[in-house]
């Protein structure tokens, strides 16, 4: 799903 | 978010702010490698790209634009401040880190999540971290100055590894999708090439109290 390639770390 | 990674995102700036606040304060950047600096800014604005076009919180947002503009403020010092840059040691921050970044681009464009230009510059900052001590591990070695990397320094750097070890230990515990193995892996790198640094680190400290005269 979308979630999978945004990297919410920093 | 979980507290771990919230304290590991704190003490990470607070590293940064810590050495940015040394060599404006003593305008002198002597012991520090300024390839080293260059090389975390570098991993900062090759991470970030997606700062225009990914919104995830203001949190997330603000905190990114905060880690470019530290890392490059310190970067900026070293090679602009007319006073600060008489300090740096050219002659013994030799290390090419150049093959630094190539090489770290060359995994990247084999190892990453997806094949995307933000995903493939996504893995190369983070491949890019994990190495980006060794300029400064090398300068320790050569010149053992540790007047501008204060123990605040180094304790705020091991903090942030620590705790984002502790972020990936529990979000594997809690999430069913664990896929965090890029940034896992190197993040282990990383925190293995900090210890070896810290161990130089304590034995120029070391060194340099007993060179102390006594007073």
């Amino acid at each position: 799903t979308g979630d999978a390639c945004t990297h919410d770390e920093l | 978010m979980n507290i771990f990674r919230f304290a590991g995102d704190m003490t990470h700036l607070i590293s940064i702010l810590v050495l940015l606040l040394k060599i404006y304060a003593t305008k002198s950047c002597a012991g520090i490698s300024l390839k080293t600096q260059e090389l975390y800014a570098l991993v900062f604005v090759t991470r970030y790209l997606d700062l225009f076009t990914d919104f995830i919180s203001v949190y997330n947002s603000v905190m990114k634009v905060v880690f470019i503009l530290t890392s490059s403020a310190i970067v900026w010092c070293m090679r602009r401040h007319r006073i600060v840059k008489r300090s740096y040691d050219q002659a013994l921050d030799t290390f090419r880190h150049l093959f630094l970044v190539l090489g770290c681009l060359v995994l990247a464009l084999i190892v990453h999540d997806k094949f995307t230009f933000q995903e493939v510059f996504w893995a190369f900052s983070i491949y890019l971290e994990a190495v980006a001590i060794l300029p400064q591990l090398v300068l320790l070695q050569r010149s053992g100055n540790v007047d501008n990397l204060t123990g605040q320094y180094v304790f705020f750097l091991g903090a942030y590894r620590a705790f984002y070890i502790l972020n990936w230990i529990y979000r594997y515990l809690t999430e069913q999708h664990f896929r965090l193995w890029i940034s896992c892996i190197s993040g282990l790198v990383q925190t293995a090439l900090y210890a070896d640094f810290f161990y130089y680190y304590y034995i120029s400290w070391k060194n340099n109290s007993k060179l102390q005269l006594p007073s």
